[in-house]
């Protein structure tokens, strides 16, 4: 059975997500097992740390505004250190 | 703003770049003038200077390259990442690569490569990414940037001004601001009451005004006067010229420093420059021309040494016999010329900031102007 719609548009987001937080903010690899809800797990201290460099509210989660910023172009030099 | 780890930075201030190959999205003069212009932008705000290698390794290699390009960290096709470039240092350092697979274009309907290279050349120099939404170095592309009125934040002037500290003081015109107030841009303000110009001098139909690193460009065709940095044009030419004058017969400028003068022919610095002024058959008791005018119909030009002014007869190539002679012996009204031109049938001198207008028939001043008149000031 094909993905609901609201669904398509989750694990389309998670996706771009992981691939944003490991390209541009030192996500480990695999750590998308963590659960998103959790406010203490490595990839809510990712989301925020992306969002308060980004001049976004910092709430944590994968919010429109989040995801919006994520789509649009940007220079290849990652946001972090080495 | 934020610098590279360790803060890598240029030890010299005098760099060079080199475009390696080009993108068919854009004519290549598109892209050498978007290259120009994003090196414009830094170099207003420091000591930095650049020049243009064709070939071999330059500070600064620019290329346009798709997915793997030898550097270990692929483009990714159209859209997401459109460019990447390196801190300062040898080798790859300092380069600038941009995604082939993005539209580039000169205005914002696909991706505008002057902004993305102003941006990665803030790499290049070492500027890391900003967290102010207002940055150049904000890592995001906005294709809402109005182009016609561009300029960096005050968040990527202090930035590189950290790096590599403001460019060097103007002497005596008040300038536009373009940083903290407590600190002052060597961009001239061409209506400042205390405007004194280094050179004037036409050229192909133009009247080009020297001010220390920058000349304004004024064409009668069109009705403001542009400023430009004399390295944009000429990258091997110093600044603070002393005298420049055109001579139209062979379509050339010469531009004078200290005892050796330039000459320039359109963008082109022509070979064996600089020359001796002693090979013009100054003495050497001269150490710097003040002025020149050169008049086309005579074939003369006149140049101008404190209080006293040479002839150089320019179909002979020689100094005439009988000079020096005091300037106000023969230009009654006029003492000492720090720049000069002729236009219409006039000379025009510039001492200080004032103009004088002079008729060589009647020998006589027939206006006193202000320097900047010609900058529709």
């Amino acid at each position: 059975h094909p993905l609901s719609r609201a669904a398509e548009r989750e694990d389309g987001g998670m996706e771009l997500l992981q691939q944003y937080l490991e390209k541009y903010y030192n996500l480990g690899k695999g750590l998308k097992q963590f659960v998103i809800r959790q406010n203490n797990s490595p990839l809510v201290k990712k989301i925020q740390e992306m969002q308060k460099f980004l001049g976004l509210e910092v709430t944590g989660k994968l919010d429109s505004d989040t995801l919006e910023v994520m789509r649009k172009p940007r220079c290849g030099a990652p946001d972090v250190g080495q | 703003f934020s610098t590279f780890p360790g803060m890598p930075k240029w030890r010299k201030n005098h760099l060079t770049y080199r475009i390696v190959n080009y993108t068919p999205d854009l004519p290549r003069e598109a892209v050498d003038s978007a290259i120009e212009k994003a090196l414009r932008v830094w170099e207003e705000v420091t000591p930095l200077t650049f020049s243009r290698m064709h070939e071999g390794e330059a500070d600064i290699m620019i290329s346009f390259a798709v997915r793997e390009h030898g550097d270990f960290i692929p483009f990714d096709g159209p859209g997401n990442v459109l460019a990447h470039a390196y801190a300062p240092g040898p080798g790859v350092n300092g380069d600038a690569h941009f995604d082939e697979d993005e539209l580039w274009t000169e205005d914002t309907t696909g991706t505008n490569l002057f902004l993305v290279a102003a941006h990665e050349l803030g790499h290049s120099l070492g500027l890391f990414h900003s967290a102010n939404t207002e940055a150049l170095m904000y890592p995001l592309y906005s294709s809402f940037t109005d182009l016609t009125r561009f300029r960096l934040s005050q968040d990527d002037v202090d930035g590189i001004q950290s790096l590599y500290g403001p460019p060097p003081a103007s002497p005596d015109a008040p300038a536009v601001p373009t940083k903290s107030s407590h600190r002052e841009s060597v961009i001239p303000a061409p209506c400042s009451p205390a405007l004194t110009f280094d050179a004037v001098s036409t050229l192909r139909g133009e009247i080009l005004f020297f001010k220390d690193r920058h000349f304004w460009r004024k064409s009668l065709r069109k009705p403001d006067p542009e400023l430009y940095l004399i390295s944009s044009f000429w990258p091997s030419l110093p600044s603070g010229v002393d005298a420049a004058y055109e001579v139209t017969s062979k379509d050339t400028v010469l531009v004078f420093k200290g005892n050796q003068f330039w000459t320039v022919r359109g963008p082109e610095v022509q070979a064996g420059s600089p020359r001796s002024i002693y090979t013009l058959g100054f003495p050497t008791t001269v150490k710097k021309v003040d002025a020149a005018i050169s008049v086309k119909e005579k074939k003369k030009t006149y140049f101008f040494v404190e209080d006293r002014y040479w002839r150089f007869d320019e179909k002979k190539g020689a100094m005439e016999p009988g000079f020096p002679r005091k300037i106000s012996q023969d230009f009654p009204g006029v003492e000492k010329v720090d720049a000069a031109f002729e236009a219409f049938g006039f000379f025009y001198f510039f001492n200080k900031s004032s103009q004088l207008e002079f008729d060589p028939n009647a020998k006589k001043v027939t206006h006193t102007l202000k320097s900047n008149s010609w900058l529709n000031c």
